[in-house]
């Protein structure tokens, strides 16, 4: 079974802004 | 054929030929007849000048017209002829034909340095003692342990009465002694200059003593320095380079005037001249295409048993090491590609939320996963696990 890639849009950024990559 | 390569493209030691250095070269003499002009010499006069050019025209000993010093009635009576030869040349021998009866004393100088600085190379005089300050050579010719200038007998006139000078730089040299392994011989041929100082004219009497002079002139021809263009066992000739320079055309990965020293991405080994056994090529480092810059590391060379001591610079193409073999942090080998392929080395591409760093296993391409993370770049969750909404802990346990 492959599992989906990780979905950048589901992340909450609210407490790591700081780790938060540049798109 | 290149005589510096073998059949099979190898290199060998080689050497340009024998030739008179000094044909064709300027003479510079500081005495010469015709200025003011007399009735045996004019230099304003082709037909009645005596020119230090005559000395190494070609066809200088078929001529009958000499160079001639102007009358010398004062002492002392020195006049010096000096030739630059361009460049540093292997001496083998020195010779002049005079066309009088020879100097009773002639002291023979080399330079090193284009004519800064001068070392004597050998000395003809009936009094050795009294115009050298030196003792007559032996008679066998040998000296010291090392290359000397001796003083040797006094030039004897010949039948037609002019004479020859011919100082060959073994004259002074101990027998045994190999160019090759020599480097005391090595610097003993070695010139860039030649210097004949006629000190003392053949005239009865005692020359330090004015009013026992007569008038007297110098008067040679056909000057002759027979030497090898010194290029170190890497070169087979010499060339004229753009600026009119004697050069040799260096092989072998080697550069200079002499060939003295590697080219610049040639130095995965020290410079050393070659010799009749070992060629001592410069070899150039081994970066597999990456780098175009090295430098010589002696602490590596000795460290390899003395194979190889270049440290390619600047390694392009995301790869880094002393020969650019692997590569940079953050980059992995693409095992598709060979070591010299411009690609050889790709990303990471490591998961900015997937991977705990941006620099994975350089052989694999593995980056580093969070828990619960899988992938080559850690970009999905593991079975089991599930994608969360904290970048900090972006798979967790299914519940």
């Amino acid at each position: 079974e492959v599992m989906p890639t990780l979905d950048m849009a589901l992340f909450d950024w609210t407490d790591y802004e700081d780790l938060k990559p540049e798109v | 054929a290149d005589p510096c390569y073998d059949e099979g493209g190898a290199p060998r030691g080689c050497v340009p030929g024998l030739v008179n250095a000094a044909l064709g070269r300027e003479v510079l003499a500081s005495s010469t007849c015709g200025q003011p002009a007399t009735r045996a010499c004019d230099a304003s006069d082709p037909l009645r000048a005596h020119p230090a050019t005559l000395l190494t025209v070609a066809g200088g000993s078929a001529s009958s017209v000499c160079w001639r010093s102007d009358m010398l009635q004062r002492v002392p009576l020195n006049v010096t002829l000096t030739v630059a030869l361009g460049k540093a040349f292997e001496l083998v021998f020195v010779s002049l034909r005079f066309c009088s009866a020879p100097p009773a004393s002639v002291a023979l100088l080399k330079s090193q340095d284009h004519g800064r600085n001068w070392a004597p190379l050998g000395f003809f005089s009936s009094h050795c003692a009294l115009d050298y300050g030196r003792p007559h050579a032996p008679l066998d010719g040998s000296g010291g342990p090392g290359p000397e200038a001796l003083c040797f007998p006094a030039l004897q006139a010949q039948p037609d009465g002019g004479g020859l000078m011919a100082f060959s730089v073994q004259d002074g040299s101990p027998p045994g002694l190999d160019l090759d392994s020599s480097p005391v011989l090595q610097d003993w041929v070695t010139a860039t200059d030649i210097r004949i100082l006629l000190t003392r004219p053949a005239v009865p009497g005692d020359t330090r003593d004015l009013d026992a002079i007569v008038p007297y002139s110098y008067s040679a021809t056909e000057l002759q320095v027979g030497g090898r263009c010194k290029c170190n066992g890497h070169a087979s000739r010499c060339l004229l380079d753009a600026q009119g320079h004697l050069i040799c055309d260096c092989r072998h990965g080697t550069e200079g005037p002499d060939c003295g020293r590697c080219k610049p991405f040639y130095c995965d080994r020290p410079w050393q001249r070659a010799t009749a056994r070992e060629t001592h090529a410069c070899l150039a480092c081994s970066c597999n295409g990456h780098a175009r810059r090295c430098r010589f590391n002696m602490e590596l060379y000795r460290l390899s048993g003395h194979r190889s001591g270049g440290v390619c610079l600047n390694c392009r193409h995301n790869t880094a090491g002393r020969h650019c073999h692997y590569c940079q942090e953050g980059f992995y080998r693409d095992p598709d590609r060979s070591l010299s392929d411009r690609r050889a080395c790709r990303a990471c591409d490591c998961h900015p939320v997937g991977a705990a760093g941006k620099t994975c296993n350089q052989t694999t391409g593995q980056c580093p996963c969070k828990d619960g993370v899988t992938g080559l770049t850690c970009n999905r969750c593991a079975l089991g696990f599930q994608q969360s909404r904290s970048p900090v802990a972006p798979c967790v346990k299914t519940p």
